[in-house]
């Protein structure tokens, strides 16, 4: 069974995002 | 569209976020697939011989956020979905693995949102899409013939048209129409899959394809901001698919989960804590590829 502890955070910043939304427009 | 693209927003953010750390700490890994740029399959894995099919959570509401930023246990019975059809579907093995993400973030889902979010200095992306499949080039592949855009609006509007050649390969075009009048497009496109404005335009904005002989009219509140406002990711952990068999069961669409008040689609689901460590999964991994 997992515990909070197991959870893996990681950090976030716009580049992910930017990435997505790259993705996503050429996904339509 | 705003959503469902917002979502997959949301779900290549979380897959960068999990290949950076994998890069971190040195866990070999395969990208499957990058054919078509189109095809959604680009970002898939492959981990130690196994494909990974990862599943992303998108959390957008606020009391959710801080309970889960104050708490990331707020997540151990969050549930595990993987959309009923999928699953039935023979894309995975019963050795492969599903790894179960989420995005904590806020969307900005109205027009007063996404002017808030411009006062305040943040990025938007605002995208009209087209739905009708002659624009998109799907009842007949050809050209669309020369694209001249109109600006109904008092101001020049700077926009960026996304489409595809006659190969297929995708086409970002910068164009500005000046206020009240029209530009054409340079290329010549096959498919126009959306525009993208960089403010929302007060106005309409005619698109005229002179080989469809029609106008499509992108009206103000047909701009969706599919810009995701992020704060954290969590990889919560991972299962094979036939242990995910095992435990998992079948969930009604329309359910409520913690994370969504509404489930969309018939699930398999089981409680996140009954997931497997990802830092375990990486260690199998590690271990894989040195024998």
């Amino acid at each position: 069974m997992l515990t909070a502890l197991d959870l893996l955070r990681l950090p976030y910043d716009d580049s992910l995002t930017r990435a997505g939304v790259e993705y996503a427009k050429k996904s339509l | 569209p705003g959503p469902r693209l917002r979502k997959i927003v949301a779900g290549v953010a979380v897959e960068l976020a999990l290949r950076r750390w994998l890069d971190a700490n040195q866990v070999p890994y395969d990208l499957l697939g990058a054919t078509a740029f189109t095809e959604r399959d680009k970002y898939d894995l492959r981990l130690g011989g196994r494909r990974v099919d990862l599943k992303s959570f998108f959390i957008t509401d606020r009391d959710d956020i801080t309970a889960l930023r104050h708490d990331p246990g707020w997540l151990l019975d969050a549930a595990a979905l993987v959309p009923e059809d999928q699953f039935n579907s023979h894309k995975l093995e019963d050795g492969d693995v599903y790894v179960f993400g989420f995005l904590a973030g806020l969307e900005a889902r109205q027009q007063a949102d996404t002017r808030r979010v411009l006062d305040a200095g943040q990025p938007v992306e605002l995208v009209a899409t087209f739905v009708d499949d002659d624009w998109l080039g799907r009842a007949q592949w050809r050209s669309l013939g020369t694209l001249t855009l109109h600006n109904d609006g008092p101001l020049p509007l700077e926009l960026e048209v996304g489409g595809q050649g006659r190969d297929r390969e995708a086409i970002v075009e910068p164009l500005v129409v000046p206020a009240e009048a029209r530009a054409a497009v340079a290329a010549r496109l096959y498919a126009l899959l959306y525009l993208r404005a960089f403010q929302p335009p007060p106005a309409g904005v005619d698109v005229r394809s002179s080989a469809l002989h029609r106008t499509h009219s992108v009206l103000p509140s047909d701009w969706h901001n599919i810009w995701v406002y992020g704060m954290d990711v969590f990889i919560a952990g991972w299962l094979t698919k036939g242990e995910f068999r095992e435990r998992s069961r079948r969930l009604p669409a329309g359910s409520r989960v913690k994370q969504y008040p509404r489930t969309q689609t018939v699930n398999r689901s089981l409680p996140i804590r009954d997931l497997r460590p990802i830092t375990e999964l990486a260690r199998r991994i590690k271990d894989f590829a040195s024998r």
